[in-house]
């Protein structure tokens, strides 16, 4: 509140990054319990969730999402958190009621969206590396490009630190003595709503939500700490309370409000500023870099050749493309000279450029360089083999020379099976002709000769006419 | 649109709203 501190090293601890899950004994998933516990003999209602993994799955929200601290803009902790596709959701840091300005630091999902200009009052975020990171901060480290935050969020009052409660030494630091008539003092001890973001020993997120109303209802921070020492968490901050604290359960209210509604008959969730959200675990990036499809945390990469869990490398294969060209999104890009989809294979003669896409130009159908296309053509017109084609050449003229000779021999060969048959069949048509003429079977009957029967004609015609014959 | 709106009457404030925060 007080003092800006731009350079240098403030008060704070970072808790290392948890193991990626599965871990012994912790859930991938949220959990969330309900409570209703006495304090003071008062029975107070509220919940607790754990977050396993939160570098992933946890959010700071703008209200109404990207843009919405700019814009100043105040909603619900509903209408911020079912676009996100929030599964738990609270209101987040403080904010200035009559303009709906954000206050303090706000980095959300890697966008720094506001700076409290290294004013001192409790910080909580998550970096890069999945460092958590409670207390004070300088302008310098919420600026911090080497391992930036990815989350961070203001609030007031250092709850726990260390396993400790330090809302003490946060008063000093957030500057009570400042305050007109001991406001802060009263605000560490009034009975509300109270809301707080920490961590447990096991490096899961913690959010606690309590509900209440102020000086009627509710518990004053230092029950809230003593409750969140008892759930083994290491450090929190107190978070904005009273009639923005609020509870969202899948995207339902799940909390009672303690703002009233324009009917005093009932109660509304407050229009608030940023929200703190419990999500699906997001990909990192959370687009895949724009190639693939964020799964459950883990990124699906689109095409064949795009790889690593972020989808931003491109891999052909073992070979790489044979060192003759390019690996792109579509497959091997291969040099001039070179083609195959391992680019393995020269042009053949003829061809010439990248892929060997390109016809030569030479005169006479001479082969060209594979990689420039040149000819080298003499002025007579004859082809000059390039010293490195030679060998090529002279294969094609040995495979040109075989080729003839084999189909001659196939041609002659054909042709003298032709002339072969061809005279069987003559001599055979003439055989059956004279065997025809001269053969003993040939039969052609003959009505008369000189007017009178054959013999046997004859006999067979008195035959005919005598039936008592024996 | 008005049974729905809060009041915002549960006011709780770390600071006083009668000054603005100023720097030391």
């Amino acid at each position: 509140d007080c003092a800006r501190v731009r350079a240098g090293s403030l008060e704070h601890e970072s808790w290392p990054p948890p193991p990626p899950p599965p871990t012994p004994g912790v859930s991938p998933h949220p959990v969330v319990r309900a409570f209703v516990s006495h304090f003071s003999g008062r029975a107070v209602a509220g919940h607790l969730t754990r977050v396993a993994a939160p570098l992933r799955t946890f959010s700071v929200l703008e209200p109404r999402g990207p843009g919405g601290c700019a814009q100043r803009r105040r909603a619900t902790v509903e209408d911020t958190a079912v676009p996100a596709g929030c599964r738990v959701a609270q209101n987040g840091g403080f904010f200035r009621m009559g303009t709906g300005e954000c206050l303090g630091n706000v980095v959300s999902d890697g966008r720094r969206v506001s700076s409290s200009g290294g004013l001192q009052n409790a910080q909580f975020g998550i970096r890069r590396d999945g460092t958590l990171v409670t207390g004070y901060l300088s302008e310098e480290e919420v600026l911090d490009t080497v391992n930036p935050f990815i989350q961070l969020l203001s609030g007031v009052v250092w709850l726990i630190r260390n396993g400790s409660i330090y809302i003490n030494e946060s008063q000093a630091i957030e500057c009570d003595e400042t305050q007109e008539t001991g406001s802060f003092s009263k605000f560490v001890n009034v009975i509300s709503a109270r809301t707080a973001v920490g961590h447990d020993r096991k490096g899961q997120l913690v959010l606690f939500h309590a509900d209440g109303q102020t000086e009627q209802r509710g518990i004053n921070l230092w029950e809230m700490a003593e409750f969140l020492l008892g759930q083994d968490v290491v450090n929190a901050i107190n978070l904005d309370g009273g009639g923005s604290a609020t509870f969202v359960l899948n995207g339902t209210l799940a909390s009672y409000p303690s703002d009233h509604c324009q009917d005093n008959m009932w109660r509304c969730p407050r229009h608030v500023s940023t929200v703190v959200c419990v999500h699906e675990p997001h990909c990192q990036p959370p687009d895949c870099s724009g190639h693939g499809t964020c799964v459950d945390g883990h990124c699906e990469c689109t095409g064949h050749f795009w790889r690593g869990t972020a989808c931003n490398e491109l891999d052909c294969g073992p070979s790489n493309c044979s060192q003759h060209g390019l690996c792109t999104e579509t497959g091997c890009h291969c040099d001039a000279g070179w083609m195959g989809s391992n680019c393995s294979e020269e042009c053949p003669l003829g061809w010439y450029g990248p892929g060997c896409q390109r016809p030569c130009q030479c005169e006479h159908q001479c082969p060209c360089d594979p990689q420039t296309g040149n000819c080298s053509v003499s002025q007579v017109k004859q082809c000059l083999w390039p010293a490195e084609s030679t060998s090529r050449a002279g294969e094609m003229a040995f495979f040109t020379r075989t080729t003839w000779l084999v189909l001659t021999l196939v041609l002659v060969f054909l042709l003298l099976i032709s002339t072969v048959a061809n005279v069987s069949l003559l001599l055979g048509s003439r055989a059956e002709r004279n065997r025809h003429l001269g053969g003993e079977y040939a039969y052609h009957p003959l009505q008369e000769m000189n007017g009178e029967l054959l013999a046997t004609e004859k006999d067979q015609t008195e035959e005919s006419h005598s039936p008592f014959k024996d | 649109l008005g049974s729905r709106v809060s009041r915002d009457d549960d006011l709780l404030l770390p600071y006083s709203r009668a000054r603005a925060r100023t720097l030391r």
